[in-house]
């Protein structure tokens, strides 16, 4: 079977389906100081999972409202800098209204991964990080 | 704050994927 590592190559979802890829691309993003942007991506899966099942509406919302705080509401974050500012507005309107739609952070995480497909990713594969591990 | 971080911790952890 084609190792892993070789996977990881193919596309930025065949390492974030990984536990060991996402270990190592972490670990990578970490020393570049953008781990956040990671973390938020799958803050964003995570978060659509919750909203995805019954209940926990209070528990829905205040997870809302601590993704917008730690990575959206400091325009000088890692992560806020690489989303556009109508999409920052829309989900700052959805946590102020406590309107929490189950796809208010689509289209951030759409932005985001757009942004680590075209920077971090391919840096990465390139990274001693990566070339060592291979 | 800690509830917040925690519940953000969870939230990403239950989006990892499974151990192959």
């Amino acid at each position: 079977p084609t190792p892993p590592y070789v996977k990881w190559a193919e596309s930025l979802h065949s390492l974030l389906d990984d536990q060991e890829g996402i270990h190592l691309f972490r670990m990578f993003l970490r020393q570049e100081a953008c781990g956040d942007v990671l973390d938020f991506w799958f803050a964003c899966s995570g978060f659509r999972k919750l909203e995805a099942a019954e209940g926990n509406e209070e528990k829905k919302v205040k997870l809302a409202k601590a993704i917008y705080k730690k990575y959206i509401l400091d325009n000088s974050g890692i992560v806020s800098r690489q989303i556009k500012p109508a999409t920052k507005s829309f989900i700052r309107d959805c946590v102020a209204k406590l309107h929490v739609d189950p796809a208010m952070f689509d289209q951030a995480q759409t932005e985001i991964q757009a942004a680590m497909e075209e920077n971090t990713y391919p840096v990465f594969l390139k990274s001693d990080i990566y070339l060592e591990y291979t | 704050i800690d509830s917040e971080d925690d519940l953000l911790q969870e939230c990403i952890s239950s989006a990892m994927p499974k151990k192959k």
